[in-house]
């Protein structure tokens, strides 16, 4: 989802 | 990965590394602010509460782990050993954490992508890293001599936080739907902050001189 996208980053 | 990001993740490592040296071999923790420190260290615990659920990469999960250990282990150092703590300059340091974190844990409250626990604690993480920064400019701007170590570190957390914009950028243009405004805006806001100290960094850079902020 592009939801958990932004939580792949540091 | 992208090369943005992958050399802003080391840049971010970079800076750890260069303040655990001057802790370490100087055994001096002069000019660095532990309220900054303290502000870095529930940052990636608030960020970081999924490490042990959501599994996104070996890189991911060892990087969370470097990050939360480094940032507790600076806390540390500077209020428990017994040589270290006394270089703390702990009466220019009086920026208040309540200050920064109530707002920024409101905002939070009002501003998020979902309203769950660790959703807030995640947008949370991204307000507050975004003025973390600010005591420790303040107590740069009080101190008169900036040594070397002190100057590379913020220069390197400025630089990866630079780095993240670009990568942004990057994934933007190459992913479809991949749009985060809360980490945009609190990453443009805190690249901003390090704007003034770039400044007067690249200004002793070039003239061969010690950096001095102004008063």
């Amino acid at each position: 989802t592009s939801h958990g996208s932004s939580h792949d980053e540091l | 990965m992208n090369i943005f990001r992958l050399t802003a993740d080391m840049t971010h490592l970079m800076s750890v590394i260069v303040l655990l040296l001057k802790i370490h071999t100087i055994k001096s923790c002069a000019g660095i602010s532990l309220k900054t420190q303290e502000l870095y260290a529930i940052v990636f615990t608030c960020r970081y509460l999924d490490i042990f659920t959501d599994f996104i990469s070996f890189y991911n999960t060892i990087m969370k782990v470097i990050f939360l250990w480094t940032s507790f282990s600076i806390v540390w150092y500077m209020r428990y050993h017994k040589i270290v703590r006394r270089s703390y300059d702990k009466d220019q340091d009086t920026f208040r954490h309540v200050f920064l974190m109530l707002p920024c844990l409101v905002l939070a409250l009002l501003i998020n992508e979902r309203f769950t626990f660790k959703e807030v604690m995640w947008t949370f993480s991204f307000y507050l890293e975004a003025v973390a920064i600010l005591p420790q400019l303040v107590l740069l701007q009080r101190t008169r001599n900036i040594d070397n170590l002190t100057g590379q570190y913020i220069f390197l957390l400025g630089a990866y936080r630079a780095l993240y914009i670009l990568n942004w950028i990057y994934r933007y243009v190459t992913e479809p739907n991949y749009v985060h405004w809360i980490p945009w805006m609190s990453g443009l806001v805190q690249t901003l902050l390090y704007g003034d100290f770039f400044y007067y960094y690249f200004l002793s850079w070039k003239n061969n001189v010690k950096l001095q902020l102004p008063a």
